[in-house]
């Protein structure tokens, strides 16, 4: 009849995608002012923003979906499509190098690999590369006593290269082999040249940029220049526990094609986890 | 003329990318901006071309008020306290806490001040062995416990061995951690309380981004906060985290850290800032 007929045309017609844009214009300058929050990078978040509004405005929003999920969705695929491929990183033998900036977490993320990859079956070693700071041996053979894994380490040589060579040759039948480095920053052209010399004479299976989630706008541009000296191949995002969103992440994955594979939650060799897009976007957008 | 309310959000917003790009927190940067915007609400310029540089001009005095708010003479407060002055420095992980330490003992030898360190932080791998290197360098005493021992019995007997020889200043180092910890920040306020610090010293990290201003917040609500030192400046960071902790707290930076090297620390200034910002 026709109450029927026109009540099952009514629902169609509310079904019909419509674009609202005020609605969507308010939904992209909300996203905005959180990336912003987040950290990512200001010139990243106004590209990102422009591809968004021109997708908002020219793709259907899904069957159902109101004009703001339509939006949210479309940020979800730019930002999952910016962090790229995720990586299980291989259970084989292989020598892994931690790189980054000052106090990110490069020791204690060591420490945390270690109890990784020992769990998983593998033989496990360390090697104190850091010649610089003070105590950083002791710091890493604390945390390799703690888990449980040999460590390689010469109070009195202060050439890096040197050191790690000689850890290699003495871990030559582990599986893997974790090689901690001093901090640095791009201007300091003495210890990006040293970390380079490191990366020529091992050429190492995995290159870990650490990346402290609080980290701003120079999160980019410190990727880059890590990157241009060791070709990074993962990025590991530490300090999550805290309330910093990591959007200084996307930058480091842009700058160095390198997926971001674990996240540190923690101090202690238990608190690493994979990393997780979806979990990770959500936090970012609060 | 009236300054043309387009003209004014242009230019602002132009003026506020350059903020958050230096890493000055959002919030921050709505503030100042709403500020210079209230400032020049209705104003009367004489030319056209004036309009850019009186804006830039109101938002530079704004940035300037902000980083001059409850000044603090660090000298002078060491000079006319009564000894032993005792400072606490406390912050979230791996900003530079122990080595600023370092550089503070450094700077007070330079000016005649004996100094004590209190190896305050009992549970990080190394943390006690790297400030036994800087004390055995600077010549400066170090009182420590066993590792896991308690934070705020070593920072007591720190301050009554100063007490006892003499020593003009006490410099307690903290552990990091997270503001969000709330056993940690308890921690931390029971070695305020136990140690009486004269000074609450924040440090913080000049690389962070908005993040700055949740942690100082949290901080300066836990132990209330007398100055701020922000480390790593030499990584090229703008330093706006600067402007987000004083904001946000509404103390003053005292120093800034610009490497390594017992030398790298040199005393904040307003202007330096300014121009750091506006190249
Ligand atoms: N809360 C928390 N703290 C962390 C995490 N990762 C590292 N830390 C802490 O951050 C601080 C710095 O860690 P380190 O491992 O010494 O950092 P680093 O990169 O080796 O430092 P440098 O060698 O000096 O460049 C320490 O207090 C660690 O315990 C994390 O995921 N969460
Ligand atoms: N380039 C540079 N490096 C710095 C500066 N201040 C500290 N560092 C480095 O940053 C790293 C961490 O410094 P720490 O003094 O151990 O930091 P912390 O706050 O005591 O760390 P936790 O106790 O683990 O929380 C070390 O490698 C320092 O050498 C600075 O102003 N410039
Ligand atoms: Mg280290
Ligand atoms: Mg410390």
């Amino acid at each position: 009849n026709l109450s029927t007929s026109l009540r099952k045309t009514l629902k169609k017609i509310a079904n019909y995608p419509h674009i609202d844009k005020d609605v969507i214009r308010e939904v992209i300058h909300d996203i905005q002012r959180a990336l912003v929050m987040a950290d990512v990078n200001v010139r990243m978040v106004r590209d990102i923003t422009r591809r968004i509004e021109e997708r908002a405005l020219s793709e259907r929003p899904e069957a159902g979906m109101s004009s703001k999920e339509h939006v949210i969705r479309i940020v979800y695929e730019e930002l999952v499509h910016i962090l790229g491929e995720s990586k299980e990183v291989p259970l084989k033998k292989m020598n892994i190098m931690m790189v980054g900036l000052y106090g990110q977490g490069k020791t204690t993320t060591a420490g945390k690999l270690a109890r990784y990859f020992q769990r998983k079956g593998m033989r496990v070693a360390m090697i104190a590369g850091d010649v610089h700071r003070p105590a950083a041996i002791d710091q890493l053979r604390q945390i390799a006593e703690k888990v449980n894994v040999p460590v390689y380490y010469d109070y009195d040589e202060k050439d890096a290269v040197k050191i790690v060579l000689g850890g290699l040759e003495e871990f030559k039948h582990e599986d893997i082999i974790i090689i901690d480095t001093a901090g640095r920053h791009a201007l300091e052209d003495d210890l990006i040249d040293e970390m380079r010399c490191i990366f020529e004479a091992v050429n190492p299976d995995e290159k870990f940029l650490v990346l402290d989630a609080t980290i701003g706008q120079q999160a980019g541009p410190q990727a880059k220049a890590f990157n241009d000296a060791v070709q990074v191949t993962g990025v590991v995002l530490t300090k999550l526990d805290g309330t910093a969103k990591g959007g200084g992440a996307l930058s480091a994955v842009a700058a160095t094609h390198a997926p971001i594979v674990f996240i540190g939650t923690g101090e202690h060799p238990d608190d690493l986890e994979h990393f997780d897009p979806p979990r990770f976007i959500s936090r970012l957008l609060g | 003329k009236r300054l043309k309310f387009r003209v004014l959000n242009d230019v602002l917003s132009e003026l506020e990318i350059i903020l958050m790009e230096s890493d000055v927190a959002l919030p921050v940067v709505d503030e100042i901006t709403a500020e210079v915007k209230s400032e020049l609400e209705g104003v009367k310029l004489r030319r056209k071309e004036d309009v850019g540089e009186f804006i830039e001009a109101s938002l530079k005095s704004a940035i300037r008020g902000v980083l001059t708010t409850n000044p603090v003479d660090f000298d002078d407060f060491i000079a006319r306290h009564e000894k032993p002055v005792v400072l606490m420095f406390v912050g979230v992980n791996g900003t530079g806490k122990t080595t600023t330490i370092a550089k503070i003992v450094q700077y007070l030898k330079d000016r005649g001040y004996s100094s004590v360190i209190a190896a305050s932080d009992t549970f990080r791998a190394g943390a006690i062995e790297q400030l036994g290197i800087h004390s055995a360098r600077l010549g400066v005493k170090l009182i420590k416990h066993q590792a896991g021992g308690d934070p705020a019995a070593v920072a007591y007997d720190a301050v009554e061995h100063a007490k006892a020889r003499h020593k003009d200043v006490v410099l307690i180092d903290t552990a990091g951690r997270m503001q969000t910890n709330k056993n940690l920040m308890d921690e931390m306020k029971k070695i305020k309380r136990v140690a009486k610090p004269h000074m609450m010293i924040y440090v913080g990290d000049s690389l962070a981004g908005n993040d700055a201003v949740e942690q100082a917040s949290t901080f300066n609500e836990a132990v209330s906060i007398t100055g701020a030192i922000l480390c790593k400046i030499d990584s090229d960071a703008r330093g706006g985290a600067a402007l987000s902790i004083a904001h946000a707290v509404g103390k003053p930076i005292l120093f800034v850290g610009t490497g390594q090297g017992y030398k790298d620390l040199v005393p904040f200034s307003a202007d330096w800032m300014v121009n750091r910002l506006f190249g």
